[in-house]
């Protein structure tokens, strides 16, 4: 038996708008320590690794370790009939050939559930090495959205590059081009609105807008955002969602031939 | 034009 309860079931509706445009079909590990998810788009060009803790759930209890291969497309339609202020339980069987989805309202008055047939997926799982990146920029999701939106009209590519004196964004293409920089925060009043960057050495990489842009539904998630970068490695794009766990979107640079 | 890489050309199959 796979039970997991959640009186914020908003987050699940947000999760699903952060994934579905990237990724048609993912795999949902269940295990004692949570729920995972990690799958590449189609292209192979980035990879989203979803982590929900345990712990971060109203009621958990995961029995045996299951595999859930859920079309997403289909997973969205379902979540799309929660109320914002819905509890979500997710419940499954041991092994498996579909899942429930259970709406409460908050007053209790309304439930529905909803039944999925799952898929069974063969797909590539791929070992993240751990590494000390060279950049870390934290900024605000609103603002990186914004950024990566506006930059997208003038090339399908951004440069960012990173240095003591702040972030730069840039793009060019055939009506001209476009730089934003943002210095780190002096003085901030609000932490969700500061732009801080630890660094160890200046990088500049090249990445493709329409990646950054599906990794920007994940806004609604989290105030701030976090950009790590570092040569020879991805760019990882990570969200934190509430104090339950975060989602992490790595994209493969551009790189000069 | 700069070349798009591959997830895969970073992370290993496990």
């Amino acid at each position: 038996m796979f039970e997991a309860r959640l009186a914020k079931g908003a987050i699940f509706k947000k999760i699903l708008e952060a994934v579905k445009d990237l990724l048609t079909e993912a795999s949902w590990d269940c295990g004692d320590m949570g729920i995972t998810l990690q799958a590449m788009d189609n292209a192979h060009v980035s990879l989203v690794s979803l982590n929900l803790r345990s712990d971060g759930f109203d009621k958990y209890r995961c029995d045996r370790n299951l595999t859930m291969g859920m079309n997403l497309g289909s997973m969205s339609k379902i979540l799309k009939c929660a109320g914002n202020d819905d509890i979500v339980t997710i419940r499954a069987q041991d092994n498996p050939d579909t899942v429930t989805f259970v709406f409460e309202s908050e007053n209790g008055e309304k439930q529905s559930d909803y039944e999925m047939k799952l898929m069974s997926l063969d797909l590539e799982h791929l070992q993240i090495p751990e590494t000390e990146y060279a950049c870390v920029v934290k900024m605000p999701a609103g603002e990186f959205a914004r950024i990566c939106r506006d930059l997208s009209q003038f090339g399908d590519s951004i440069v960012i590059s990173c240095s003591k004196q702040g972030v730069k964004f840039s793009a060019s293409g055939d009506i001209g081009s476009a730089n934003v920089k943002l210095a780190q925060s002096s003085n901030v009043d609000k932490e969700e609105e500061a732009v801080t960057i630890e660094m160890q050495e200046p990088v500049s990489f090249t990445y493709a807008c329409r990646y950054l842009n599906f990794f920007t539904k994940a806004t609604p998630l989290s105030a701030q955002v976090k950009l790590s970068m570092s040569p020879e490695y991805p760019l990882m794009v990570e969200y934190a969602i509430d104090d339950i766990g975060q989602i992490r979107y790595f994209l493969a640079p551009k790189i000069e031939d | 034009a700069p070349r798009q890489s591959s997830i895969s050309d970073f992370f290993i199959n496990r």
